[in-house]
Formats: structure tokens, C-alpha cells, sequence
């Protein structure tokens, strides 16, 4: 507690020094580290409601480095481990306060999701500032992809350092499997009822489309007429990456198909349908429209944005399920399709970035 | 280039947002 209550007096001291100098980016972490440790003491009213002093030995190393150390790189990495902190506190006080429960594999994945978001709001706010005000923060696009790999890497290293050192202390007090549900939680479940009792009162996706099923099915099959077009004019301009990304495109709409194979999935057209027609935008994109408009990429983002929004849903849906050590209700579910959607995001422009360096490396 | 970086993260969120309302 004494170590704890020391650190953050140093935060404090780093915040002032900070003011002074107009550092407001330090300030900004560090009155963010010091509203998420002391929120929870405040509201308890005590002060030995505390994370272990570990915790804030790392974040106020990572302040004070990316004080004294000028150098990019080191900048990047202090400030994404500060934010992966701030994440890691966040994640065991919203497992503790609020009724949403997390398991130490699953607060991992949060920390990393949240510094990847936080790195794009920071991102997209500079850049609105830069186009409104004319001020130069993001210098290049090159430069923001490098701090992207920085949160990136930081967010999942710190998520895994921080879920090794739970496990070595705390063997017992944190939930680490799936096998006993909390007291708390099955008290809250007997109060609902259970998921599938009003799941069967909504409609299916393909019913929501307003279409029947059969014609939901004709469209898919244009769009894949739609998608072998655009292969097509790829040959024609012996364009590679258009045909490459046809192929891809098509094979992404069978796979609904060759899933169905096992009788144990079943698909809703609807969803079929959603995403013959992402693949299919994205495929038109590459072909023509990404090159002649300025606009087209804004569309396919968000039709895919939408696509990889439900299949983050699926996925923390099906954990939420199955996992009876975690538990997201409906408004954290909605924070963490978000979080979901941006990670991935920020995983698509690296992986992006990624191949042109070296498509521009192999000439 | 940075325009169309951010512009993607941008969308991206948009949809994310749609969706999980």
C-alpha cells in the first residue's frame, strides 16, 4: 500500500513537471492513471483499495521513460504502456464493480483490444485536428503506422506480462477457469430468464431482409456472377491483384456453402447474403471503383466494418455462452463489438502496411 | 496514403457502431 500510495505520488509529480513544461501528452496519461487507480478507493472511501504496486511500477516507468527518452520508438511504447495499464485496471475494477465478469485469458485480450482503440481515437483525433486546424501532429502516414505496430505489440505483450504476473500471484482469487461460476452469478441468472427463452421471438437475419429466401439465395448467386465479372476485367488488364482478390472474394461466398457440408451447421441465408455482398463491394472496389472515386473505400469499410462487427459479436457471444467464468451483458457487449471492430481495423491497415513494404521490398 | 488510413478506420468504426446498436 505504502509502495503504491509512493508511485503515485511520483504520477503526481511527472503530471506537474509536465504542466510546466506544456508535456500535455504526459499530463493527459498521467491524471488518466491516477482517475482509474484512485476511482475505486475514492468511491470505497479508503485508501487500501489499490492495484498491486507492480502494476504501477509499470506504468510509471513507461512515464518516465517517455520523459527523459526523446526518441520516437521509446515515446510510442511508454505511451501505449501506460494506456495498456490504465486498460488492465479498468478491466479488473469492471470485473469487480459492475456485473459484467472477466477471466484472466479474456482481460489479456481486453487490454489489448482497448490500447489498439485508443490508439486510433488519439489517431483520428489528431488527424481531425491536423485537417481543421492545419496543424501537422500525424507527420506521414508511415510514422502512424509504426505507432499502430507500437500499440499493437505493446497492447499484446502487456496483456501477456500482466495475465503471467496474476497467474504467479494470485493463484486462487482470480477466476482463471471456467469451472466455478461465481455466487454473484448464479444468483444474477436465476433473476433472468434464459437466453433462448426470447432468442426465439426474433426473427431470423434473412427474415429481417423483407425478402423471401429464395430470392435472398438469386442474389447471392448474382453477386457471385457480379464477383467472376470483376475477374474477368482483372485478366483483361492483366491486373494480378484484381484477380487475386476475385478469387479470394469468390471463395469467401462458397464458404457458407462448404460449411453446410456438416450437417451440424447450418447458415441463415441472411447472413449468406451479407456476406456475398461485402466481398462482392470490395471486389467491384479493386476492379474499378477504388482507383476512380475517392469515396468507394468509405463504403466497403463500413459494410465490412458491419460484417466483422457480427462476427465479433459470434465470438463473444459464444464465450459469454459457454464460458460460465465470464459474463458480458448486453451494454458491455456492446463496448466490446467496438472494441472488436477497431482492433481488427487496426490489425487490417498493419497487415496492409505490412504487404506494400514489401511487395515495394521484392520490387 | 494517411487520408485514406484514417478514412478506413473511420468507416470502420461507423460499421462497428451500426452493427452493435
Amino acid at each position: 500500500g505504502a509502495l503504491c500510495w509512493g508511485l503515485l505520488a511520483v504520477i503526481v509529480l511527472v503530471i506537474a513537471y509536465d504542466l510546466w513544461t506544456s508535456g500535455y501528452v504526459g499530463v493527459v496519461l498521467g491524471i488518466g492513471v491516477l482517475i482509474t487507480i484512485l476511482g475505486p478507493s475514492i468511491t470505497h472511501r479508503s485508501m487500501d483499495v489499490l492495484v498491486p504496486w507492480q502494476v504501477l511500477l509499470v506504468a510509471v516507468v513507461a512515464l518516465l521513460a517517455r520523459q527523459a527518452i526523446g526518441w520516437e520508438p521509446v515515446q510510442f511504447v511508454g505511451n501505449y504502456l501506460v494506456i495498456a495499464t490504465i486498460a488492465l485496471v479498468l478491466a479488473v475494477e469492471i470485473h469487480e464493480h459492475t456485473r459484467v465478469e472477466m477471466n484472466r485469458p479474456f482481460a489479456t485480450v481486453f487490454v489489448a483490444m482497448v490500447t489498439m482503440a485508443v490508439a486510433t481515437v488519439w489517431a483520428l483525433g489528431r488527424w481531425s485536428v491536423d485537417l481543421v486546424l492545419g496543424t501537422g501532429f500525424i507527420p506521414s502516414n508511415e510514422a502512424l503506422m509504426w505507432e499502430l505496430i507500437a500499440a499493437t505489440a505493446v497492447g499484446l505483450g502487456a496483456g501477456v506480462l500482466f495475465d503471467r504476473y496474476f497467474r504467479r500471484i494470485t493463484p486462487k482469487e482470480l477466476p482463471s477457469s471456467d469451472s466455478e461460476p461465481s455466487a454473484e452469478r448464479n444468483r444474477e441468472s436465476e433473476d433472468e430468464p434464459p437466453a433462448d427463452e426470447h432468442e426465439h421471438d426474433d426473427p431470423d437475419l434473412s427474415d429481417r431482409f423483407g425478402l423471401s429466401e429464395r430470392r435472398q439465395r438469386q442474389l447471392v448467386r448474382a453477386l457471385q456472377l457480379g464477383i467472376v465479372a470483376t475477374i474477368g476485367v482483372g485478366l483483361l488488364e492483366l491486373d494480378l491483384s484484381i484477380v487475386l482478390t476475385g478469387i479470394f472474394s469468390l471463395g469467401v461466398t462458397f464458404l457458407p456453402a462448404i460449411l453446410q457440408r456438416n450437417p451440424r451447421v447450418s447458415m441463415d441465408v441472411g447472413l449468406v447474403l451479407w456476406i456475398s455482398t461485402t466481398v462482392f463491394l470490395h471486389a467491384l472496389g479493386t476492379a474499378y471503383l477504388y482507383g476512380e472515386t475517392f469515396w468507394w473505400h468509405n463504403v466497403t469499410h463500413t459494410v465490412s466494418g458491419s460484417l466483422v462487427a457480427a462476427i465479433g459479436y459470434g465470438t463473444f457471444r459464444g464465450i459469454d455462452e459457454y464460458t460460465s467464468a465470464v459474463r458480458f451483458p448486453s451494454r458491455f457487449m456492446f463496448v466490446l463489438i467496438v472494441l472488436f471492430v477497431v482492433s481488427v481495423g487496426v490489425l487490417w491497415e498493419i497487415m496492409e502496411f505490412a504487404t506494400d513494404g514489401l511487395m515495394l521490398a521484392l520490387g | 496514403g494517411l487520408d485514406d488510413t484514417m478514412t478506413d478506420m473511420l468507416f470502420n468504426t461507423f460499421g462497428a457502431i451500426v452493427v452493435a446498436t
